[in-house]
């Protein structure tokens, strides 16, 4: 474990925390993209298929629970808790995220470390988190104003890849023969694809205007 | 082994 890895994964446990501190206290989900919370429970379960099988630590075991109850409750409130329901824009959240799963699957059957169950399973896991942001991404084109919490969860969960890059590269110059190109290249699609939003985050903040994607 | 060590993040 390494303070790049640690803040990362801090900063992906306060975008979840921050999501269902959202939905839990105030009861609404305007401006979230139930297709994104789909495809992250996707992402945990195909990622944390070993959880009960190979354990690592502590830590490790509690932030999988931790990911998989977080991403599972937040699509179960979004689908069936009545209040936070009716806050779900379903015209607006459109995307065919179903569609982002078959390219990931193929990818992954084709480019894997090694061709076993379990790998081809992590390996589509980190194909599908690198675009699982993407139906999210379109809705706030859509929606134009985002709320604070949603802006906040977004730029949380796209600065946690990006803490794990320096984790990589950290990796990379203290262990011998740490080499993950699938994950690093994964990584990095999916931090690049926030970049757009954390320009116009930042831009948001600097002039302290709301929060607005160009149309 | 490089098995573990690429699974023991998240």
């Amino acid at each position: 474990m390494n303070i790049f890895r640690l803040a990362g994964d801090m900063t992906h446990l306060a975008s979840v925390l921050v999501l269902l501190l959202k939905i839990h206290t105030i009861k609404s989900c305007a401006g979230v993209s139930l297709k994104t919370q789909e495809l992250y429970v996707i992402v945990f379960a195909t990622r944390y298929l070993d959880i009960f099988t190979s354990f690592v630590s502590i830590y490790n075991s509690l932030m999988k629970l931790i990911f998989l109850g977080s991403s599972f409750s937040i699509v179960w409130y979004m689908r069936y808790h009545k209040a936070v329901h009716r806050t779900y824009d379903r015209e607006q959240d459109t995307f065919r995220h179903w569609f982002l799963m078959l390219p990931c699957i193929l990818l992954a059957l084709l480019i894997h470390e090694k061709f076993t169950f379990f790998e081809v399973m992590w390996t589509f896991s980190l194909y599908l988190e690198a675009v699982a942001i993407l139906p999210q991404l379109v809705l706030l084109q859509r929606t134009r104003n985002i709320d604070n919490l949603t802006g906040q969860y977004i730029f949380l969960l796209g600065g946690y890849r990006g803490f794990y890059i320096l984790n990589w590269i950290y990796r990379y110059f203290t262990e011998p023969h740490y080499v993950h190109w699938i994950t690093w290249i994964s990584g990095l699609v999916q931090t690049l694809l926030y970049a757009d939003f954390f320009y116009y985050y930042f831009l948001s903040w600097k002039n302290n205007k709301k929060l607005q994607l160009p149309a | 082994s490089p098995e573990t060590d690429s699974k023991d993040e998240l």
